[in-house]
């Protein structure tokens, strides 16, 4: 019979808001 | 004796292997840097399908950060560009295609069965093994709807200059232009005699074209249909706001031009396979108030004929219409107060909205709906001039 996939694992993402914040505070930071 | 020992290629199993370290590399040939044109005869959304073949191969070799961080500077990717060229409709409608089929692809192979039925065994082995992208997936369906209501704007900021040209004041009907009401002829916006003045063929020309790039582009049937639904309402909401306000366009002539000018607008959505996008009923208020121009405004019949026909314009539309209407010559009468009185009292019990002018900014929510592709990851090939080299495939 057959194997019964592994169960996936999730993956966290931030949201659309967090990465543009993430974005621009990268942006800032860099000289 | 020389054996010619033939090697046996490996088949492809549909991933694209990179280093770590060519990520920034592959989003600017593929996102950042890349030019539609580029891409003009290959498979429509190919920079999807490059995309979900890569993050394919991460999930095989179990590296969550490599997803993680190929997803995220994807969407940044995405991000700059759209930034980068927000009043292109070309290349926003090219990333809305793309970004639709990333998370149709996320979806399709995402493991959960709900996503597979229409998939083949081939592509049920391309399925991810590892990750579950559920809120990636999230992430990429609210920038779809940012893009969406880019592409939009755009769209609506190309049209938006013609329509009181096109819809109010261009005569395509031979001798209508005697048939102006007396002391408004050419006294017509400043617009209609200057290099501004348009034509409905403009206005046909311009969706003619949106229509070809968004087809050519493999966007999502269903979106092409909400764009024109949305497009359409606009030129409803500009040109019935217009003929709200200006008494020189409240005359049985516009009224006749006008009609007509819808009418080539109907011809144009059902030649084009976009009559079931609800856009013909987003006309319905401007349709009516072109009939309402050129019903006979006179007898209680009347005014029972025009009560039944209006249905979609409020008793405010109706009366300030009537109102502004005027005669085209001596021989034709203005409305009289009493005939509006008894339209007023006939439509005492509607309860319509209060407000005179259509809010043109007015969107309709989007919808995205599951749209699986019938292709396999393993028949993708990838044009040279991408300058993507460094892929490998597994």
């Amino acid at each position: 019979c057959a194997r019964r996939p592994r169960p996936r694992v999730l993956l966290k993402a931030p949201t659309l808001a967090e990465m543009e914040e993430m974005n621009t505070s990268e942006e800032e930071e860099s000289p | 004796r020389q054996v010619a020992v033939q090697r046996k290629e490996k088949d492809f199993q549909g991933m694209l292997e990179y280093h770590k370290e060519d990520e920034a590399l592959l989003i600017r040939n593929l996102v950042t840097e890349l030019k539609p044109q580029a891409l003009a005869g290959t498979v429509p959304c190919l920079p999807a399908y490059i995309l979900y073949m890569c993050i394919r191969h991460a999930d095989y070799i179990n590296d969550d950060l490599k997803v993680h961080s190929l997803l995220t500077s994807t969407i940044n990717g995405i991000k700059k560009v759209l930034k980068k060229h927000n009043d292109d409709f070309e290349m926003t409608s090219f990333w809305l295609s793309n970004t639709c089929r990333l998370l149709h692809c996320l979806k399709q192979y995402s493991g959960d069965e709900g996503f597979m039925t229409q998939n083949s065994a081939k592509q049920n082995e391309h399925c991810l093994k590892n990750f579950d992208l559920t809120e990636y997936r999230q992430v990429l369906s609210d920038l779809s709807i940012q893009i969406y209501q880019q592409l939009i704007k755009i769209a609506e900021g190309m049209l938006q200059p013609m329509i009181v040209s096109a819809m109010l004041e261009n005569e395509s009907i031979q001798g209508l232009s005697g048939m102006k009401p007396t002391g408004y002829r050419k006294r017509s916006s400043s617009m209609a005699d200057g290099d501004n003045a348009y034509c409905l063929e403009a206005i046909i020309r311009q969706m003619n074209s949106f229509h070809t790039t968004m087809c050519d582009q493999g966007l999502d049937p269903e979106i092409v249909l909400q764009v024109f639904k949305q497009l359409f309402y606009m030129i409803t909401a500009v040109t019935l706001n217009n003929l709200l306000l200006r008494k020189d366009v409240c005359s049985w002539s516009t009224g006749m031009q006008l009609r007509y000018n819808i009418s080539q607008l109907e011809e144009w959505l059902r030649g084009r396979n976009l009559h079931q996008s609800g856009a013909v009923q987003t006309m319905e208020p401007l349709i009516q108030a072109a009939q309402l121009l050129q019903l006979k405004k006179k007898t209680p019949e009347d005014a029972e004929a025009i009560c039944s026909l209006c249905t979609s314009l409020s008793t405010q539309q109706i009366v300030k219409i009537l109102n502004l209407y005027t005669p085209l010559n001596e021989f034709e009468e203005r409305v009289t107060v009493g005939f509006i009185r008894t339209i007023q009292a006939q439509l005492q019990e509607r309860s319509d909205a209060q407000q005179l002018l259509l809010d043109y900014k007015h969107m309709f929510p989007v919808l995205f709906p599951f749209n699986p592709s019938s292709l396999t990851m393993d028949s993708i090939h990838i044009p040279a001039c991408l300058n993507l080299e460094f892929l490998n495939e597994v």
